[in-house]
C-alpha cells in the first residue's frame, strides 16, 4: 500500500506551553485563547488530551518570542484561567510529515515514530490531521530526527 | 483580520481511546501504532501531551466498529505496551473547523471555542493543524456544537 508521504518538515522556533490542571468545564479553552487573541500572540499547536480526575492540561506550541510574553500574561491572568501549573519550555522542535494520502493510516504513525525510536529520539507530544503528523522533540534531536523519517520513508 | 474559516464539519463515527500512564521512552508510541497498523486498524486524531511524571497519555481515535478490537488487541499486547490504564469512550463526536488562512490565528481558535461555551458545551479534547481545528466533545453535543460554530463564524 502506497505511503503518500510527500516530505518531512523541522521547525526549531518553537516554544511549548502547558497549563496544567484546568478545571474540566466549559469556558476555559475559551478564556485562554482569547487572552492570547486579545494580545495577537499566534498559536501553532493546540493539544488537550484525556486530563486527569475533573481537570485538563491544554498545551500549545509559540515562537519563542512569544515565550515570555505568554508567561507574563498568564501570570496576570492566572485568577480566570486557574491552572494549577505553568509548564513550559523553548528546548523543543517540531518535526512534521507531510502527506496526501496519509488519511487514517496507523501504518503511517507507526513508521514515522520508528524512525524515531531506532534514531532514540523521544517523541514528547504528539498531534495529527488528515494530512500532517506532527510531533515534539528535544531541539538537540530535531535534525537527526529528520533525517530518521527521510531516510525510512525514503524520500526524495 | 479576516477569519477564513471554510466550514464545520462533524463525524459522529468515533470513538475514542486513551493509553494512560505510558512509559515516556522512545519506542513506545511506535509499539502502538505498529500493532494498530498490522491488524488493519485506522486511526483519525492522535493526542499525547504533556503527561505526569515520566508517564505520557497517548489518546486516538478510531471507528466506532474498531473500538472493540482495538481494546481486544490492547488487551492481548498489555506486556508491550504497559499503560497503567485504558479508558475509552463511544459517546464523543470530532466537531472540526477547516479553514485556509487559520494559519496560527489564537482567534479563531478562540472564536470556535467560544461558540461551544456559549452553548453550554464541554470540550473533551483539542487537536489542530494549520487548516483544521478539532475538538471532541459529547455525542449529544455535536448537532448543537455544529449550529453554534456555524453561527459564531456566520457561515453561508
Ligand atoms: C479544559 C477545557 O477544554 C474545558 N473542557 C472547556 O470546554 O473549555
Ligand atoms: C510516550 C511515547 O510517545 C514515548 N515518548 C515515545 O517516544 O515513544
Amino acid at each position: 500500500e502506497k505511503m503518500l508521504v510527500r516530505g518531512v518538515t523541522r521547525d526549531n522556533d518553537v516554544a511549548r506551553i502547558a497549563l496544567c490542571g484546568v478545571e474540566d468545564t466549559p469556558g476555559k479553552a475559551f478564556s485562554v485563547f482569547r487572552m492570547l487573541a486579545k494580545h495577537g500572540i499566534s498559536v501553532d499547536l493546540i493539544i488537550q488530551s484525556i486530563g486527569n480526575g475533573n481537570k485538563k492540561d491544554i498545551s500549545f506550541t509559540t515562537t519563542e518570542e512569544d515565550l515570555q510574553p505568554v508567561l507574563d500574561l498568564l501570570e496576570e491572568n492566572k485568577d480566570i484561567i486557574k491552572a494549577d501549573e505553568v509548564k513550559w519550555t523553548k528546548e523543543v522542535s517540531k518535526v512534521s510529515i507531510v502527506g496526501a494520502g496519509m488519511v487514517n493510516n496507523s501504518g503511517v504513525a507507526a513508521t514515522m515514530f520508528e524512525a524515531l525510536y531506532d534514531a532514540h529520539i523521544n517523541i514528547s507530544m504528539i498531534a495529527t490531521s488528515e494530512i500532517k503528523i506532527s510531533v515534539l522533540v528535544d531541539r538537540k534531536d530535531a535534525e537527526a530526527a529528520v533525517v530518521a523519517i527521510h531516510d525510512k520513508f525514503m524520500l526524495k
